[in-house]
């Protein structure tokens, strides 16, 4: 099974 | 005050077109360099990152840095307004709630403007760290757009393995697979006619193909498009602008669980 991670567990919140 | 006109409004409506399947709002900053914006799909999977610098501008005056939070919906109907060869005038008073847009036929035999309401938006900025990818591909749009068209057919995920004998795109799905090689041309005199690859390490990695569709929508904005990928990274697919910019998505890869 993929998974889908999200854009938040690579780039953090400024 | 804000005042930016741009050449083309069908640039602008292109830019569009490509960010409003992802987005249903966003919010454009304005500052001296240009109008940046920066956000994320609902599901926080992909990230679009637009950049029109300021000097692709026929007349661009920004006194302060303003964020212009909107409805892309909205936006649309603005500018399903203007004609094909339309300049467009974007305009701003500072804290202001609305937003001017006027469109001016070539000759000024028909000048039209709309007003819209801003919104305000809470929107985070993220940061994104410099990479060095394993592999970059550069490769004509309209056959990255086919490509992802073709395959999408079969599954949910595209699987794209670079090495250095070329690139390939693979999906699985309930009726069988599909595989797409491309290997690099030579075709050198043509830059936006080639495959380029330029491999440091080969690399495999999969991605949804809903978002990648979505991201080929993009297509019309530029003859070339660029895959940069790299293991535990999200994938950057590039679209430069000419003469005016880029837009540039990141897409979470998939993983095992």
């Amino acid at each position: 099974v993929r998974h889908q991670k999200t854009i938040k567990d690579y780039f953090k919140t400024k | 005050m804000f005042e930016a006109r741009l050449a083309s409004s069908a640039t602008f409506k292109k830019v569009l077109d490509a960010i409003k399947d992802l987005l249903n709002e966003a919010s454009f900053d304005c500052s001296d360099a240009g109008i940046q914006l920066q956000a994320m799909d609902n599901s926080h999977v992909s990230l679009v990152s637009l950049n029109l610098k300021s000097d692709g501008f026929e007349k661009y005056r920004c006194d302060r840095n303003l964020t212009m939070g909107m409805n892309l919906a909205s936006l649309s109907k603005v500018f399903r307004c203007s004609g094909s060869d339309d300049t467009v005038t974007i305009k701003a008073q500072d804290d202001a709630d609305t937003v001017t847009f006027m469109f001016e036929a070539k000759k000024q035999e028909k000048i039209s403007d709309y007003e819209m309401k801003l919104m305000n938006l809470d929107q985070e900025h993220l940061g994104i760290p410099e990479t060095e990818f394993s592999c970059i591909i550069k490769l004509p749009s309209g056959e990255f757009a086919r490509i992802v068209r073709d395959l999408s057919q079969f599954g949910e995920s595209i699987v794209i393995s670079c090495t250095k004998e070329g690139v390939k795109f693979s999906t699985q799905g309930d009726i069988g697979t599909g595989n797409v090689k491309l290997a690099q041309t030579n075709n050198f005199d043509k830059e936006d006619q080639s495959v380029i690859i330029d491999m440091q390490e080969p690399v495999s990695l999969t991605f949804s193909c809903e978002y990648l569709n979505s991201f080929t929508k993009a297509t019309p904005l530029s003859n070339q498009v660029t895959l940069s990928l790299c293991d535990n990274v999200p994938l950057v697919v590039e679209y430069q602008i000419p003469d005016l910019g880029h837009l540039k998505y990141y897409l979470a890869p998939k993983i095992e669980e």
